[in-house]
């Protein structure tokens, strides 16, 4: 059962220093609170941010740091053991236009192993994206229009 | 395997429509309030996916349309998942899941179906955790909860690594 | 001491229902759950959105029209009883374009009453300012750069 | 009355700056992680205003500078606030608060400071409560807080009108 556990742990952890490493020009890892007994302690997750040069504590993060850790770790699993789709309701809002436009080409690239559905208000987010859905309200109705294909 | 589409009738502000969607990378967009993320209620509601923040619902008949002076009684969500992989054990290369609302004099009921045929929770779970969707959605962030996994203690999101493994 | 909550209440009223009306494009105003006894009881929003013609549940407004009536609220209470200043950090995640123009233009015209710092990355949010402080970090320490007058 | 100028020394991510404020509409913008919201942890900070969500420190002393392999000892926050139109009981046109943490041998002490005049976390709050200018910080919305009035209960929404009452 730890072995299952050690497997999955590994495998998602050397996917998340390569993810987040691309993601956020940084360095990061997940480390186990109790290596030789995983299951007595939790997951801290040790990250430098690009251009710091000490490790900072999770919670001192920013609103983007936190956002680009979190999404890491949601593609570092998908890799190891994907799911058929991924649905996210504006996981860019914290992002600056960088940043953005970033995890777009990152999900784009990942769409290949799996099927995203991502919604948006974010320019740099909806342009990696291989269609657009535009949803608009009409006398309390919605309605799907315009699907655009890149 | 993926989501080829959704049909709508009556849930939230959703009269009748078929949304289609990409294999790959489908992006939606539009004004607030326009129902984007009512899109997102509609597929946790028909998987039985339970989030903790729900649809912001408080009870299932207020996913029910209403508006113009009209309330609805009955809501219907359909997805249809591509199965050309043979993913799920189907024939055929579609696979399609039905739920319902449908108010009564007394309350109301909702019930599950898999190719038209009425399924409990527990068999639509096995039958989608064979294809690896997860019915407590690891793989759904719903609006405002992209930092939840860094603000959760380390212990439950040790837990996520469990569930995985 | 009734008297004095009531006459409050009535004062951010008067003003939420012009604020948030000018705001959404729809009507909202707050309710007493207890108008006898109001410490008994809390205190609702029942609004109206632009382009839907039935009252809906606080609970299932979505992200940017819960933001609109949050700052509306704030905005009706300074206006009541104004503070010195008001600190807003990324109050337009939810919003759209046209709603963080229409926040970015109601704080310009609140700014003669009351201070308005506000931390946006929404260019819409921006150009409303008086001017903009750009922050950037070089080897791990935070400078204050281009103070831009509009 | 209106914050004039902000000056920092070894807090968060600021190793020594002044930073100015208009008396209207001032923006602050740049990339993630570059200390936007660092500068509103220092407003905070020095005006001892309680948030449920603090600094996003642990203790204290985590909010000293660190960095290039350097821990600081000591951070201040100075907060100048004009005071032309003579709200605040003061003397002059600049009313001056300031709040400093010291690591020492077995720990930390943090002080208040008046124009110069040490002064307990209470003065401080009469002080600025005369200048309607209140420790709890309703006119401090920190992010991600925005929809927080929103999904708090009736009742603590309620209170909010009490409190200005
Ligand atoms: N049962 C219902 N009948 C009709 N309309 C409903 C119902 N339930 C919710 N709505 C409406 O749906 C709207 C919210 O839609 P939704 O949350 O999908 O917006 P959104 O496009 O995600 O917006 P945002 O960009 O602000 O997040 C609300 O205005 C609400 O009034
Ligand atoms: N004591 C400290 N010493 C040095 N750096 C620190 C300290 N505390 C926090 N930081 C750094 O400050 C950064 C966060 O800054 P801040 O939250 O102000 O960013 P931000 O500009 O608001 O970004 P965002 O747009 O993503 O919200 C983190 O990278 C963190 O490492
Ligand atoms: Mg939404
Ligand atoms: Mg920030």
């Amino acid at each position: 059962k730890r072995e299952a556990f050690m497997n999955t742990f590994n495998g998602i952890n050397e996917n998340f220093k390569e993810i987040y490493g691309g993601l956020s020009g940084g360095s990061g890892e997940l480390v186990l609170e109790d290596e030789e007994d995983p299951f007595n302690g939790g997951l801290w997750i040790r990250t430098m941010p690009e251009g710091k040069n000490m490790v900072q504590r999770l919670q001192a993060m920013s609103g983007g740091e936190k956002s680009l850790i979190a999404l890491s770790l949601i593609f570092s699993a998908q890799k190891f053991q994907p799911s058929p789709f991924y649905i996210f309701d504006e996981v860019d809002m914290f992002l600056d236009g960088v940043n953005a436009g970033k995890v777009s080409s990152m999900i784009r690239s990942f769409s290949s192993d799996a099927q995203f559905i991502v919604i948006s208000l974010r320019k740099k987010m909806l342009e990696g994206a291989h269609g657009v859905l535009g949803v608009t309200l009409m006398d309390g109705i919605s309605h799907i229009t315009g699907v655009r294909l890149n | 395997m993926h989501i080829k589409r959704l049909e709508i009738r009556n849930f939230k502000s959703f009269k009748k429509v078929a949304i289609p969607f990409y294999s790959d990378f489908t992006a939606i967009s539009g004004p607030n309030g326009c129902g984007k993320s009512n899109i997102i209620d509609a597929i946790v509601f028909v998987l039985g996916i339970s989030r903790s923040k729900g649809m912001r619902a408080e009870k299932l008949t207020d996913l029910i349309f209403k508006g113009n002076g009209i309330e609805e009684s009955h809501a219907e969500v359909s997805l249809v998942l591509d199965n050309d992989d043979g993913t799920l054990r189907f024939d055929g290369d579609e696979v399609k899941i039905k739920r319902n609302i449908k108010k009564t004099d007394n309350g109301y009921y909702s019930y599950y179906y898999i190719n038209g045929h009425p399924v409990s929770l527990s068999d639509l779970h096995d039958t989608l955790s064979v294809a690896n969707i997860s019915s407590d959605g690891y793989s759904v962030v719903m609006q405002g909860d992209v930092t939840n996994i860094i603000e959760m203690s380390d212990y439950r999101r040790r837990r996520i690594i469990d569930d995985i493994a």
